[in-house]
């Protein structure tokens, strides 16, 4: 294992710690800076975000959500690719759809998923594959308009 | 042969 992922690791660990009574914004900000500075840091940090938004601990996964989105408003166009790919948005889909984690994912997880997305699909229409799963959800009635 | 690289991606899961 090395030392960037075992840094990026330990720095979404605290990020998202379910014991956090506020942000870590230092945890964050770390996080941030290190996954854009780093070679790889990008896939590596897109990876573990995609693991801790599906975490069971309902704190742990919105911390993680919301993480993702800082580090969309911060990490630049390379971080919007990797995230605007069906890789990524597939595991944010599993999150919502009962053929999937739906049915054991809470409603708060749920309904931030589908914010983030709606979201992003206005910040950063240059990423097609967000608005194609966005309409693919609501052609599968996950998203009552 | 499947052209790896920049745009190396998965297929859309269907909800």
């Amino acid at each position: 294992m090395d030392v960037v992922t075992t840094s990026l690791e330990a720095l979404i660990q605290r990020a998202t710690n379910s014991q956090n009574q506020k942000p870590d914004v230092a945890a964050i900000e770390a996080f941030c800076v290190l996954l854009t500075k780093e070679a790889e840091g990008i896939q590596i940090g897109t990876k573990l975000l995609a693991t801790h938004i599906q975490s069971l601990n309902e704190s742990e996964a919105l911390q993680a959500l919301s993480l993702l989105d800082t580090c969309m408003k911060r990490c630049g166009p390379l971080f919007h690719a990797e995230v605007g790919k069906f890789r990524f948005l597939n595991e944010m889909i599993k999150l919502v759809s009962p053929k999937y984690l739906g049915d054991r994912t809470t409603a708060s997880v749920r309904q931030k998923v589908l914010q983030l997305l709606y979201g992003w699909i206005k910040e950063y229409p240059r990423e097609l594959k967000i608005k194609e799963a966005y309409e693919m959800l609501k052609k599968q009635g996950v998203i009552e308009e | 042969p499947v052209i790896r690289g920049f745009s190396d991606d998965e297929p859309l899961v269907i909800a």
